[in-house]
């Protein structure tokens, strides 16, 4: 038996929209310590990697560790059905085929409930290497979604480089180039939301496509914070922490000059 | 010309 309660149902909602561009299908891998799941994209060239803590929900409880396979956008849908102060109760029997959503209204005045099939997926599982970046970027999330949203409009190609002077976005395309430079500013009375920490041992410059960058964006309605961890040719990191939740984290492989 | 590299080149199958 599973099963899992969470009063803000919200961040479910939140969850499955910063997912279901990139992956449509996925196995949640439920156990004792909470939800985890991993899925690339169909062109393999991004990961999704997310953690959901069984102590983040307010009840939690797992007698047999399994896979369950769902479709995101079914998943979507049936979440589009779930009001902003919904709570939501995950189940699933151990044996079942499908998995039940109740939402309920914080008044208790309207209850749903929604059943969907489970599908058998074969789950890709990459073991990730640990990895010691040398360079990480620490902003504003929201920030970070409209740096993307808005270089996005010159081409499909983003240049990171981080150096002494801050990390440089820079596009080029037809239209012309473009460049946003964010500077680390821990050192004046920038408020907490809006602060950039730059932490970095040697410069780097990597290529990545916008086009996922912009996917992973929409996660930003989670969390206040985005961290960006770089090293020369390895996979971006971008990752969005969820206080006493989990995390969401998303691997993109650089572009490489041809 | 950018060349996309894939996720395998970095990641082993688990």
């Amino acid at each position: 038996m599973f099963e899992a309660r969470l009063t803000k149902g919200e961040l479910i909602k939140k969850v499955i929209e910063a997912l279901k561009d990139l992956v449509t299908e996925a196995n949640f891998d439920i156990s004792a310590t909470g939800i985890q799941l991993q899925a690339m994209d169909s062109s393999h060239v991004s990961l999704c990697a997310l953690q959901m803590k069984a102590e983040g929900f307010d009840h939690f409880r797992c007698d047999r560790s399994m896979p369950l396979g769902i479709n995101l956008s079914s998943m979507s849908k049936v979440l589009k059905c779930c009001n902003k102060d919904d709570i939501v109760t995950l189940k699933a029997e151990d044996d079942g085929d499908s998995i039940n959503f109740m939402f309920e209204s914080k008044d208790q005045d309207k209850i749903s409930d929604f059943e969907l099939k489970l599908m058998d997926i074969d789950s890709e599982h990459f073991g990730i290497p640990d990895t010691d970046y040398k360079a990480t970027v620490t902003m504003s999330a929201s920030e970070f979604t409209r740096i993307c949203n808005d270089l996005s409009i010159l081409g499909e190609t983003v240049a990171i480089s981080v150096g002494k002077d801050g990390v440089r976005f820079s596009v080029s395309g037809e239209m012309g180039t473009g460049n946003m430079t964010v500077r680390d500013n821990t050192s004046s009375d920038t408020k907490e939301a809006d602060r950039v920490e730059i932490d970095m041992e040697e410069p780097v410059n990597l290529n990545f496509a916008l086009r996922y960058l912009k996917s992973f964006a929409k996660a930003a309605p989670l969390t206040d914070r985005v961290s960006l961890c770089l090293s020369r040719d390895v996979p971006l990191l971008v990752k969005y922490e969820i206080p006493e939740f989990g995390s969401l984290s998303y691997y993109l492989a650089p572009k490489i000059d041809d | 010309y950018w060349l996309q590299r894939q996720l395998s080149a970095f990641f082993n199958d688990a």
